[in-house]
């Protein structure tokens, strides 16, 4: 048996119905480029000698900055047309962890995730009393507007027409496919 | 949800998880990606971050379920206790994905999805990036 390679960072960037008919070339590339970025940025933490904490921290918020992925910038909108981030780190070494929930100011949730596992005694803060928490660490506040994005407004949109009770996993039908169907009776 | 399971030069572990949620969800909904031990999990044998239906993640404490099959039992690979959340999580009706990462430098990214957005790094700099399923 072959010995498996010694991998030091792995990435998602979400699952969900993708498939390959469903997707242009152009777009698939766009997305290949974000991971590899990704990789790429959390790698250059660890090779000069950075934390895994650090590295962590550093390959998310390029996919949270992207407009591809569920996380920051693309993230999906709620109900009432809002964008609601969460996000969690955990160092392995201390078992410390850091978490926040229902933000929606703070550009990347992952670095109050970062600052609430380090410069807290807590675990997880939620709302506004985690974007005020954040804001005093330093961690980068934007208007809510930043996070709209045409693609997920459409999804939303899609939803509300269809279903308004219905909810919808990150890559369940949203922007990898091509054009919408023309026929959506299924069963 | 994006998420990133890294282990430095000094043998630590980490991880993260961030998400925007569902589509159209309610009342201040939340999944699993910022509980710790559902979505997202480190110690020092293992790293795991989760993606997927939020609920069953949170159900199941899928995360710490990887971390706990390998302190339990040493017989038990790093790939197959991934791969034994991810079936549990199916046999219940949910769908998704993880990425683990352990402290010996091997990987697994199991899911029960058409694709899931996935890559790795290599400690000399290899990068492999996939979407679909193999």
């Amino acid at each position: 048996q072959m010995k498996q390679p010694t991998y030091v960072l792995a990435i998602h960037g979400g699952a969900g119905t993708i498939l390959k008919k469903n997707m242009s070339d152009a777009l698939e590339q766009a997305y290949r480029v974000v991971l590899e970025q990704s990789l790429h940025e959390g790698y250059q933490v660890l090779k000069g000698g950075g934390t895994s904490v650090d590295a962590v921290a550093a390959a998310i918020r390029v996919m949270e900055d992207s407009p591809l992925f569920n996380a920051g910038k693309g993230a999906v909108f709620n109900h009432k047309g809002e964008n609601e981030l969460d996000a969690s780190i955990m160092d392995g070494k201390t078992l410390l962890a850091g978490a926040v929930a229902g933000v929606q100011t703070i550009r990347n949730p992952i670095m109050a995730a970062k600052a609430v596992m380090e410069q807290s005694e807590h675990v997880m803060m939620v709302g506004r009393g985690a974007e005020e928490f954040a804001a005093t660490k330093g961690v980068e506040i934007v208007d809510p507007s930043y996070f709209w994005t045409q693609p997920r407004w459409d999804a939303l949109q899609r939803i509300l027409k269809r279903d308004a009770e219905k909810t919808e996993l990150d890559h369940g039908a949203p922007q990898t496919q091509l054009a919408k169907p023309n026929d959506e009776k299924f069963g | 949800t994006v998420g990133c399971v890294a282990l430095d030069s000094y043998g630590n572990l980490a991880a993260g998880t961030s998400t925007g949620g569902m589509t159209n969800k309610k009342y201040g909904r939340v999944g699993d990606s910022p509980i710790i031990g559902a979505g997202n999990y480190a110690n020092k044998q293992v790293a795991v971050s989760c993606t997927g239906w939020g609920e069953f993640y949170i159900r199941t404490v899928a995360a710490y379920d990887v971390a706990a099959q390998l302190s339990y039992s040493s017989a038990i690979s790093t790939e197959a206790a991934a791969k034994a959340v991810i079936e549990k999580i199916g046999a219940l009706g949910g769908d998704g994905g993880m990425i683990v990462l352990d402290h010996n430098g091997q990987v697994a990214m199991p899911f029960n999805t058409e694709g899931m957005y996935r890559g790795t790094i290599t400690k000399e700099g290899k990068i492999d990036v996939r979407i679909y399923k193999d």
